[in-house]
């Protein structure tokens, strides 16, 4: 039986149409019946190449915009410290996240972008598309993400002040269309061998992604000075922060029941531990001892 | 039977334990076995970044008729087997499954240039029952 959470439109269920019988040269999500289209298009890319069974299909085709490779490194150390070498992801992390996303501003959509009224956007503005998340995927938090410039002195610290505000633009209402909220804090940080500062905007950017805004136009002003701001002579004058303009990263908790929800396993575990019997060795279940080794020949430890 | 003891016996006397090996040693019983395979084998290797191999194993093998503890199966899969031979053969035989799976990490690429890390359910096989 479907959990009652789980929406309609995010299972296929058995209703594809055999894709067999659908001419190859068709987009493969017309093959599908009109209420799953929507499911489908809710899949994570994965997921719609496993259900078109790996034939190739529009989604592995399509061209990809190059992410950022600052972004995908550090995405792939996310990924290390978050999953084994198998690809499994590690028993000790107690995060309620299962689901990362980074986004990078939208450069080539700053003139494209029809929502945007005239020359609303200015050079230090940054827009994020965030229309891949799905309606599934809640927010647990957003991080701002800058990376250093490598010109700049590994050691040195900074304190910076930073604005950042984000413009709304609310079509409905004819007085004052586009609704800005700034806020304003300082920071300190240390520049050591890591070249990375996350800010904490989430409290900032709930209200937008709760009402399913999907365009995100955020201006954010630095001004940092290097050294210690107490015994800072005129030499020490603000120095340009060779900041890149930062990734945006979601940390989401996806309900759909393709996601792996790390607590439903904890609780499963609780509920039964005894589990079904493996049967990978004919000593299994004569001994039951615990180390025994699995077909990969790795010795398995089996934890009560 | 009703044998004389001292008489040599006609027949050798039936050796139980060659005959319960069956039940102990069974050819080819449903077990999981081990499938690496790598996302470049499939061209996918453009927008998944990690991890580059993947083992989902799978399940196979005979399911014997006597499965009850052995398999953690149901005791519907012993009723299905005894419809199968007594009743009904359309009805199939219970067949080798995976009985829990583990997750998978999975990073990729989406069309529009940005990453996502996510986890997902039941991607690997790691126990087999017979259903």
């Amino acid at each position: 039986p479907r959990s009652r959470d789980s929406a309609a439109s995010d299972r296929i269920s058995g209703l594809l149409v055999a894709p067999e019988e659908i001419p190859s040269e068709l987009n493969p999500l017309l093959r599908l019946p009109k209420g799953v289209r929507r499911g489908y298009a809710l899949l994570p890319p994965l997921l719609k190449v496993l259900s078109d069974q790996g034939r190739q299909s529009w989604e592995s085709e399509a061209p990809r915009l190059q992410p950022d490779s600052r972004a995908l490194r550090y995405m792939k150390r996310l990924y290390k410290m978050s999953a084994t070498k198998e690809g499994i992801p590690k028993a000790n992390k107690s995060h309620l996240y299962n689901t990362v996303r980074l986004f990078t501003p939208c450069s080539e959509c700053k003139h494209s972008h029809r929502d945007l009224m005239k020359g609303d956007l200015h050079s230090g503005d940054l827009l994020f598309n965030l229309d891949r998340v799905t309606a599934l995927e809640h927010l647990l938090k957003s991080v701002l993400l800058y990376s250093f410039d490598t010109s700049v002195p590994t050691s040195s610290s900074f304190t910076c002040m930073c604005h950042l505000s984000v413009k709304e633009h609310d079509f409905s209402s004819q007085v004052c269309p586009s609704v800005s909220h700034t806020v304003a804090f300082s920071l300190h940080f240390e520049v050591r061998k890591r070249k990375w500062v996350e800010i904490d905007v989430t409290s900032f950017l709930q209200p937008l992604i709760a009402t399913n805004r999907r365009n995100i136009h955020m201006a954010v002003n630095f001004t940092c000075l290097m050294g210690d701001p107490q015994h800072s002579t005129e030499q020490d004058s603000y120095i340009n922060m060779a900041l890149v303009p930062p990734s945006l990263l979601l940390y989401l908790n996806d309900t759909s029941e393709q996601a792996y929800h790390r607590w439903n396993s904890l609780r499963r575990r609780r509920k039964n531990p005894v589990r079904p019997r493996q049967r990978n060795s004919l000593l299994a279940d004569i001994t039951d001892d615990e180390g025994r080794e699995n077909p990969q020949g790795k010795r398995a430890s089996r934890r009560r | 039977r009703d044998e004389n003891l001292n008489e040599a016996p006609a027949t050798p006397p039936y050796n139980l334990s060659e005959y319960f090996k069956q039940f102990l040693f069974p050819q080819n019983e449903c077990e999981l076995h081990s499938f690496r395979l790598s996302f470049s084998q499939l061209k996918w290797d453009k927008w998944i970044i990690a991890p580059h191999r993947y083992s989902p194993q799978y399940c196979k093998g005979d399911c014997p008729r006597v499965v009850g503890h052995r398999y953690g199966s149901p005791v519907h899969t012993m009723v299905q087997n005894l419809i199968y031979e007594k009743l009904d053969s359309s009805v199939p035989k219970p067949s080798c499954v995976p009985a829990e799976y583990s997750p998978l990490s999975v990073l990729t690429i989406e069309p529009d240039g940005s990453i996502v890390y996510k986890e997902y359910e039941d991607m690997i096989a790691t126990k087999c029952t017979c259903r």
